[in-house]
């Protein structure tokens, strides 16, 4: 029976084109994780966040293999408070929806490190 | 409104801008792409003591501008559709780099475009921001502010932007700050 796999086939395909054309990062399916856990897709956030300048390296949680885990800890925390105080968001540490709204819209590509208090404490942010 | 560490700034009050004949849209026209430009610069030059001449001698410019996909050898890569659109080097370096898969709009409304266009005037102003020593803005209104909607048009700068750049380059003497989209007492407090 030829038909139903070949549409079938031609389904899948289409989805997959869909996908890849779509907004780079689609964080909504984070909405609302809790600190300490576990849950797929954590490990990209951090890598956006990392982009960003919010995560370093030495995280802690950055493992050999460049990658990062999947658990919802608490630096990753502390960088999501920081990234919600630069972008003018209510500062919750949490995934509440404006936040990760915000993640997924396209931005510019410069870091905000500049944003971020650095090594002496002092903030380079002229307020 | 932030600055790059260190608070580099041009000493010059005149920069010059190129735009790349190789790095290019094939569905912009160049002059389509000079006079976005064109506004984008004069948005800047209407508020401080710099004036920006386009030249075509990309080598020589101060400023560089050209598009670009994925990994194209400054250490930032692109990422295709969405996502990084564009990226711009702090004073003294001078290149401004756009995401060539993006989709480009010059036009004043989106009308018939996709529903992932993205305003190369709004990029372009931002971008040019970055160029002159401005880093990111925490006000959402502000032309510096990191995010920017699909279909969206953003252009004029706010008092944040403002203030942060008259701080490094003092006023134009021609500068109207009642020309700008809030009151001039809240320029003049910050």
């Amino acid at each position: 029976r030829n038909l139903p796999e070949e549409v079938e086939s031609t389904a899948k395909a289409t989805q997959v084109i869909q996908v890849s054309n779509n907004t780079w990062h689609d964080f909504s399916r984070l909405v609302d994780v809790q600190v300490g856990s576990h849950v797929s897709g954590v490990s990209e956030l951090k890598r956006y966040l990392h982009r960003f300048g919010y995560v370093n390296d030495d995280g802690g949680d950055h493992e050999s293999s460049g990658s990062f885990s999947d658990v919802f800890d608490g630096r990753l925390e502390s960088a999501i408070s920081l990234y919600q105080e630069n972008l003018g968001l209510p500062v919750t540490g949490r995934l509440d929806t404006s936040t990760v709204n915000l993640m997924s819209l396209p931005r510019c590509g410069v870091s905000d490190t500049h944003m971020i208090v650095n090594d002496e404490g002092i903030y380079t942010t002229a307020h | 409104y932030t600055y790059f560490n260190g608070k580099p700034k041009w000493n010059r009050d005149t920069l010059t801008y190129a735009i790349s004949k190789t790095h290019k849209l094939d569905y912009l026209t160049s002059e389509d792409v000079k006079t976005v430009f064109r506004r984008a610069f004069s948005q800047w030059a209407s508020v401080i003591p710099v004036s920006f001449e386009e030249i075509d001698d990309f080598t020589a410019a101060d400023l560089k501008i050209g598009f670009y996909t994925g990994d194209h050898g400054d250490g930032l890569p692109f990422d295709g559709v969405l996502g990084t659109l564009a990226h711009a080097f702090a004073p003294g370096n001078g290149r401004l780099h756009l995401d060539a898969s993006e989709t480009w709009v010059v036009a004043d409304d989106f009308k018939g475009s996709s529903d992932v266009a993205v305003d190369l005037e709004s990029v372009a102003t931002h971008e040019i921001g970055h160029l002159l020593g401005l880093g990111h803005s925490s006000q959402e209104s502000a032309v510096m502010y990191p995010s920017l909607r699909p279909r969206t048009k953003k252009v004029d700068l706010t008092v944040d932007d403002v203030a942060g750049v008259l701080k490094l380059y003092g006023p134009n003497p021609k500068l109207r700050l009642d020309s700008l989209t809030q009151s001039e007492d809240s320029i003049r407090n910050s």
